[in-house]
């Protein structure tokens, strides 16, 4: 028990940077961000607490309760990410997740996500996302549209494949 | 592997019976507020053995329901998943009322490619393929992501435990 | 203490409906929804709970939870400005109460809060929104735009009167 | 009565003395992720006298820091108040250590028009402009908005017994 915890922990801390890295970097800040994940006490750590800290760029170490609410939804994009290249579960559903991203960390995300849906790599997945941002939806594959039907009283769905359109 | 449709019978607000799909590498559902995008994520979450604690309501308060006819007697979804290798498989799980008395409870009822399994069963099956409902980590559920960021240590501990 | 109460509660509950369908009517449906409050116990209202109920157009009567992030959004604004209109404060702070929102929302809710920063009537408020939609910020008197100086490790602020502007 | 401008002295990530406005009757907030805006509400709340526990931080950490320099030693917060009727009042509160010692508590104070007053009269006055700090119902923090329509009954009336 003791030994698959810590597998588990040494194998998702050494990649947390890394995906951090990834989500929050950019032209001005080539290195981007810097996060981490520590034991309160790694004699028992199963009796204890893990610890995550998350440094976007240019700013210095502060509880994550201080971070901004976008900043926050980045970190843990970052957490879901580094946990699920431990145990890569074949698809994610994320429910707008994009509600507190400016255009910036929208686009970076959403880049993230096409990236990890297709590319031939190990750590493929596939992803279902619902959002009301069109500067995140217009990078999908292909679009569920959901409407409500008055008369019915029921939800309907269309599909549309947008492998053929261009992104304008 | 990956998802390839959704079949969705008098689930929340979808009544009769719905072919959702097919779903690609990257798919994005959208549509207004209050149209039913977070009903088709709980139909995912129901499908998969998500306890209905997180899905917004009992099993009784799942049955598609308007108010102008009478409230659905049963629901099913079934998840039509394609492994990396070798064929489709069908997961499906439906709520059915005990009795047909009026005041009968509902129980789910589980079955892979239409052969009725335990719900224990069923979610070996789903732990071979990598989907692990317990701990939830693919699902990110409305409003949840910041939390997710502020989790305590604690808690943290807890879903590294049920990972590994 | 309990005539002071059933005032508030009274007052409230009287206005409820009302604002709640100018949030929700549209061409479709120009009845808008229906929202009310009631008291679990009228003797002692002060010792029981108040219920807020809202059923946005053309659907039928459901618990609070049950209703989407959208849905619950605009009700809980129309609980608001509901409360607001017995004890008028001289303004509201609002930050980022958009982020659910669709675009039809989000125009009627602009819509609203420009009418009651602009009549002359009795309970006009000013009202000081944060926002990253164009399309809630557009309808503003004046834009105050932050960011972040990286050198001096500092906010910084520019203020801009959109009076003189047309909004295309 | 309206807000007219606010002035703030190293608060949070606000390094040195700034100004902000004029506020319209309208005004939008608008910038990039982690910019500063919430900080700018919380600068609000601040100083029309909402407790530390609202503003993300204890009375030290709302000292602006940025690793850089020296953390401030001191801060402040002015509010510019335009009633309907009469001249502008200033609504001024500042997080001053209680001694020189470096491990000094930090305690706040409180002005009006320059004249210091205690929490109480500050507090008073404010009423007398109907902004009812302890509801905070014309405030609504980022995130907050939806858990406000899902409030429980217990809550609801506390507010209600607040505005009463
Ligand atoms: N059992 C049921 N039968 C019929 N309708 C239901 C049932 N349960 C919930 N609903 C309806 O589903 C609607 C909510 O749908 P959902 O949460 O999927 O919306 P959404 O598309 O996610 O909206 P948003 O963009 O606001 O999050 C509610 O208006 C509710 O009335
Ligand atoms: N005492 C302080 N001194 C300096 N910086 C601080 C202080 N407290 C918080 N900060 C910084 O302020 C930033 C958060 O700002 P804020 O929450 O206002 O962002 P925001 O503009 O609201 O962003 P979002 O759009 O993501 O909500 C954090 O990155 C944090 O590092
Ligand atoms: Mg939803
Ligand atoms: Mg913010």
């Amino acid at each position: 028990r003791h030994n698959a915890f810590s597998a588990a922990f040494d194998y998702i801390s050494g990649h947390i940077d890394r995906i951090f890295k990834e989500l929050t970097r950019s032209a001005m800040q080539p290195m981007g961000g810097t996060a981490s994940l520590s034991l309160e006490d790694s004699e028992d750590p199963y009796l204890h607490g893990v610890k995550f800290s998350a440094m976007p760029p240019t700013k210095r170490y502060r509880e994550m309760e201080q971070l901004s609410g976008g900043e926050k939804t980045v970190a843990a994009l970052a957490l879901l990410f580094a946990i699920h290249s431990f145990q890569p579960s074949p698809f994610f559903v994320l429910d707008e997740i994009d509600a507190a991203l400016d255009a910036t960390n929208v686009a970076r995300v959403a880049k993230y996500i096409v990236e990890k849906t297709q590319d031939g790599g190990g750590d493929q997945f596939q992803t279902i996302v619902i959002s009301l941002k069109d500067s995140f939806f217009q990078h999908a594959d292909a679009l569920v549209g959901v409407c409500r039907d008055g008369n019915k009283g029921s939800s309907m769905t269309y599909t549309l494949d947008l492998g053929k359109y261009e992104i304008a | 592997g990956r998802i390839v449709r959704l079949e969705i019978e008098d689930f929340k607000s979808y009544r009769g019976l719905q072919q959702i799909g097919p779903f690609k590498a990257f798919t994005a559902v959208v549509g207004p507020n209050g149209s039913g995008k977070s009903n088709l994520m709980d139909a995912i979450g129901f499908v998969l053995g998500v306890r209905t604690a997180h899905l917004r309501g009992s099993l009784k308060e799942l049955l598609h329901s308007n108010g102008t006819e009478a409230a659905a007697k049963r629901s099913a979804v079934r998840l039509v998943y394609q492994p990396s290798t070798g064929d489709e498989i069908i997961f499906s799980r439906a709520i059915l009322p005990n009795s047909h008395s009026s005041n009968a409870t509902f129980v789910s009822q589980y079955r892979i490619d239409d052969r009725q399994v335990s719900a224990d069963a069923y979610n070996a099956c789903l732990l071979s393929f990598n989907v692990l409902v317990k701990a939830r980590n693919f699902l990110v559920f409305q409003g949840d992501i910041e939390s997710i960021a502020a989790m305590g240590a604690k808690e943290l501990t807890n879903l590294f435990e049920q990972i590994s």
